[in-house]
């Protein structure tokens, strides 16, 4: 996966993702694509969770999958998580729950809880950074003031980090991959720097949902994997989805 | 870029989307949380049935190719079954409705459920 938060010069944030998903799920030698990544483009459903005929928050999801991996709640934040694999992973966390140690919460259930309940980027993001969980994780989240954006990286235990948006310091745009920050991703995977180098390249006085629509266009961060891309403000809750095709040649991850 | 035959340069004006990167758009339902939460998802459910079924058939073939013979996939439905009764609500009941729904098996759409967690190593 790859996710974009940033903020123009206006101070408006931005939120944005491809979600890749099914590596190593069977390999269609015919299509030349990933079985299952195929298979749940036709999954993808935009929501919008009402109360009171009131809509309380969106997101884009798997038809069955009652866990939020990218959503938004209307005038107060966006979230999207990427997977953190580690060897202190989420099976240890299952094992755990049938054990019977049941503090922690699943990655899906808790986003979900956060989009739900919570009001504010401050609020979503205590819960995000303290809540203990079953899998490591990142959660990406923007606010709605400037300065609100952060990428908090979990494990199942303790936040390791939390990295924000300062504007001050020239970090307007944060890009999250699938790696720790501090640490170069593997060189067969980087997706990291292509995206860092094209949002560079549009500059902050041109940031735009189309022109981070173009950064998750350009290969390798649009990739094989790639099954959706979602882009959301936090401004009356806009969020759009787009189905995405990855044609060759294309990193299969 | 030339060490790299997956890198391109960064690419402009391909919003709004269309061409070859493109698919198509999704589609969009209400959930309704005033609803009791065994038949929020009844919508969507009932549309997308069909896929989500394909989607988990292949995940078992899947599993039945890495280890013929065996019974790991069912074994496995089994105990997503057992797992279910100790997920909080009101997801316990979600979950409940879309198998009820969409006509796969719970242990199946409890697997899908906590793919995230079986994926993280």
């Amino acid at each position: 996966c790859t996710s974009i938060v940033a903020e123009d010069k206006t101070g408006k944030l931005y939120h944005a993702r491809n979600l890749d998903f099914g590596l190593f799920l069977g390999w269609d030698i015919k299509n030349s694509s990933w079985t299952i990544t195929q298979l749940l483009k036709p999954l993808v459903v935009a929501l919008a969770f009402q109360r009171n005929n009131k809509t309380i928050f969106k997101s884009t999801n798997f038809a069955g999958y009652i866990g939020m991996l990218s959503g938004v709640r209307p005038g107060a934040f966006t979230l999207t998580m990427n997977e953190r694999f580690s060897i202190d992973g989420g099976y240890l966390g299952i094992l755990e729950w049938i054990l019977g140690r049941r503090d922690g919460m699943w990655m899906g259930f808790l986003t979900r809880a956060v989009l739900e309940n919570s009001t504010s980027y401050e609020e979503a993001k205590e819960k995000l950074a303290k809540t203990r969980l079953l899998a490591p994780a990142y959660f990406i989240l923007g606010g709605n003031k400037p300065g609100q954006g952060c990428v908090i990286t979990r494990s199942r235990a303790a936040t390791l980090d939390i990295w924000d948006l300062d504007i001050k310091q020239g970090t307007w745009f944060l890009v999250e991959t699938n790696y720790d920050r501090w640490k170069p991703p593997l060189f067969l995977d980087n997706r990291r720097d292509p995206a860092k180098q094209c949002l560079n390249q549009i500059k902050q006085e041109n940031l735009s949902l189309a022109t981070i629509y173009d950064v998750l266009s350009t290969k390798p961060v649009l990739n094989k994997l790639t099954v959706y891309t979602t882009l959301m403000a936090v401004d009356g809750g806009h969020t759009e989805t787009y189905l995405r095709e990855c044609p060759e040649p294309c990193c299969p991850w | 870029l030339a060490g790299d035959p997956f890198r391109e340069d960064c690419r402009n004006k391909t919003y709004p989307p269309s061409g070859p990167t493109y698919k198509g758009t999704v589609p969009t339902y209400i959930i309704n949380l005033d609803l009791p939460p065994y038949k929020r998802w009844a919508n969507v459910m009932n549309d997308k049935k069909t896929e989500l079924k394909k989607v988990m058939q292949n995940i078992k073939n899947l599993v039945n190719k890495f280890f013929p013979g065996s019974k790991i996939a069912d074994l496995v439905e089994v105990k997503m079954v057992h797992l279910l009764s100790s997920l909080p609500h009101p997801f316990r009941e979600e979950i409940e409705g879309i198998a009820n729904t969409s006509g796969a098996s719970l242990g199946d759409v409890v697997l899908f459920n906590i793919f995230y967690e079986i994926f993280t190593v």
